[in-house]
């Protein structure tokens, strides 16, 4: 375990606890996407899988566990316990658009044609793109609470962190693992706009408002 | 060669 991926699985924890915090505190999930935490639930589900079959250290376990748990937990919280604060009219990104291509890809470009590894491989897809509802809620209605803006940048830093993790398992242990790679990248990508903005608005103090 | 099969990350 180098320092990047360490640092990379913090933060990823830490987006998801300050999501889960967000909402419990405030009894509120405005202004969050519901579609991507759905989208996050079944990306935690299909990769994690593996908690049946292999087991590689308390650690990796202890972290799958919850990050299962509390992506369940999120859903549930918008979709039932916080329903009427959930806002729907602003989360209409189109979901199909996102699983049906990433899962026509995990068939055809894979590692191994097993039913765990092409579900493993739709994970990766899926949460490249997972994001997108939520990115284009916030664009939509052209602004997010300062929370939510700290939840994205941990959530997004967590995958940049491991393109540097990649490097260094490349360097150090002659390791890589394409397909994570590149939807790594994808991923990050996505992020970049959000990035920018939350490094010139946020950080002064600012809410993160778009332009009209 | 391609190793992506460990998976051992999360």
């Amino acid at each position: 375990m180098n320092i990047f991926r360490f640092l990379g699985d913090i933060s990823h924890l830490s987006a998801i606890i300050i999501l889960l915090l967000k909402i419990w505190k405030s009894r509120s999930c405005a202004g969050i996407s519901g579609k991507s935490q759905l989208l996050f639930a079944i990306v935690f589900t299909t990769r994690y899988l593996d908690l049946f079959t292999n087991f590689i250290s308390f650690y990796n376990t202890s972290m799958k566990v919850v990050y299962v748990a509390s992506s369940y937990a999120t859903v549930w919280m918008i979709y039932s316990k916080f329903k009427a604060t959930y806002d729907g009219n602003h989360d209409t990104f189109r979901v199909e658009f996102l699983i049906v291509p990433t899962a026509i890809l995990s068939f055809l470009v894979n590692h191994d044609f097993t039913p765990l590894e092409i579900l493993w491989t739709f994970s990766i897809y899926l949460e490249s793109v997972a994001i997108l509802p939520q990115l284009f809620m916030v664009s939509k209605t052209g602004e997010a609470e300062t929370i939510t803006s700290h939840y994205l940048f941990a959530l997004g830093i967590y995958r940049t962190l491991y393109l540097f993790n990649w490097i260094w398992r490349y360097q150090f242990e002659e390791f890589f693992d394409l397909i994570a790679i590149v939807a790594g990248l994808v991923q990050t990508v996505l992020y970049c706009d959000f990035f920018y903005l939350y490094i010139t608005k946020v950080l002064k103090g600012k809410k993160l408002s778009l332009p009209a | 060669s391609v190793n992506g099969l460990k998976h051992d990350e999360l």
